[in-house]
């Protein structure tokens, strides 16, 4: 029901690599309404502007990122969805009462080193491993 | 749903609204695995040897983590560029690469007694290792101590340092010691000074109790006991980024106890 323009426009889309700095809306992977798809939302946040900057020794900030939007049926030629989602979004739609569908969440993450005075100030250089969301997926 | 975050440029970056920033404090602390936001004494905002020592180490991590920290290095650029900064050395990158945690603990306190029982300079040093999160062990832990140049007086002399661990204090006595290195100097030497307190610290860590710090003393050449003072070394009345300082590198330990079903 999109149009041909639109198809046309889609099909451009899938071809390329999803690229999130680009803003958020232009991506839709697996949902027929492509603003909620499920995907990677990017929020800067500066321990600055947290006020923290006289604990935080670095970093400035970080580039955060988390997973939202929504995983239904039908996904697209892509398939990016993890098997057992699409079964689950299959098994939503025939009992959408009793069965969630599945949820968009982090695929891959990546570490960051946090430098930071404790209460003492003694200071903690620290390595935190699931700290920056690379990728999203449904589960 | 691959993407490049690393543009940072491009990156959304939108001032938060007060309950925003509210929702991120707590979940970014909860990520840290800390309770509260800490809140430091910093002695007039500047920051001494320590952090410019982790610091570095920071520089050499994120190296490899694409990590930001210009503006952290903005803020310390003016001090570094007139002061000796703390390098890292290769065996220090060594333990770092190695470590889940690195820790710089502040010298909690300092005497320099002149004029003990025995006539016998020396200086004492303690860290609180109490603070230290459940589960993580000492893989390798130094104490840094900045030595300067000396006066005219024992320019050509050399100096025997010694470093002790305090076993046990005496109200009435010198304490007992035990001693962990001694170590030949040049007078004239300058530079930081490392020393390995690895067993002394997991001693510390495993029995606070026997957490009664470290002593140094300095001989000269014909076994005359000097205070640190005149040998160089630098104390609490000291420059900011030569203070001593002691650091300890952490790895999560593996042994896992398993809770009973």
């Amino acid at each position: 029901s999109t149009g041909g323009k639109r198809r046309h426009q889609n099909r451009n889309r899938s071809t390329q690599p999803q690229d999130g700095s680009r803003g958020p809306g232009l991506t839709d992977y697996n949902s027929s309404n492509q603003k909620t798809a499920c995907k990677r939302h990017e929020l800067y946040v500066s321990f600055r502007e947290l006020g923290w900057q006289d604990w935080i020794i670095a970093p400035e900030g970080y580039a955060a990122n988390y997973c939202d939007g929504e995983c239904s049926f039908p996904l697209n030629g892509h398939m990016n969805a993890t098997n057992h989602a699409i079964v689950q979004t299959l098994v939503h739609l025939m009992n959408p009462e009793n069965v969630p569908k599945p949820c968009c969440a982090p695929t891959k993450l990546n570490a960051i080193s946090v430098l930071f005075f404790d209460d003492n100030s003694n200071v903690i250089l620290k390595k935190y491993k699931n700290m920056v969301v690379r990728a999203c997926g449904c589960h | 749903l691959e993407g490049n975050s690393d543009s940072q440029p491009g990156f959304v970056h939108r001032r938060l609204r007060t309950h925003e920033r509210r929702e991120m404090q707590k979940e970014i602390l909860s990520v840290l695995g800390l309770p509260h936001r800490p809140r430091p004494h910093l002695s007039n905002g500047k920051y001494n040897s320590a952090p410019l020592f982790m610091l570095d180490l920071y520089k050499t991590i994120s190296s490899e983590e694409k990590s930001q920290v210009e503006g952290a290095l903005e803020r310390y650029q003016s001090i570094a560029a007139t002061q000796i900064p703390p390098l890292a050395t290769h065996q220090e990158t060594a333990f770092l690469n190695d470590a889940d945690m690195v820790m710089s603990f502040v010298n909690l306190v300092e005497h320099d007694r002149e004029l003990s029982l025995d006539r016998r300079h020396h200086k004492e040093f303690k860290f609180n290792l109490s603070q230290i999160p459940e589960g993580e062990a000492i893989t390798a832990a130094e104490f840094r101590l900045y030595k300067e140049c000396v006066s005219q007086v024992f320019r050509n002399d050399t100096f025997l340092l010694k470093v002790y661990q305090v076993v046990k204090e005496h109200p009435d006595r010198e304490a007992d010691l035990f001693l962990l290195e001694s170590r030949r100097l040049w007078a004239a030497e300058e530079g930081w000074l490392e020393f390995d307190i690895t067993a002394t610290s997991n001693l510390w860590v495993m029995s606070p109790m026997h957490n009664l710090g470290l002593q140094v003393s300095v001989e000269t050449s014909s076994g005359q006991t000097i205070s640190c003072t005149d040998a160089g070394l630098v104390g609490r009345d000291g420059a900011l980024e030569k203070q001593p300082f002691m650091v300890a590198f952490f790895k999560v330990s593996e042994v896992h106890i398993r809770s009973t079903r």
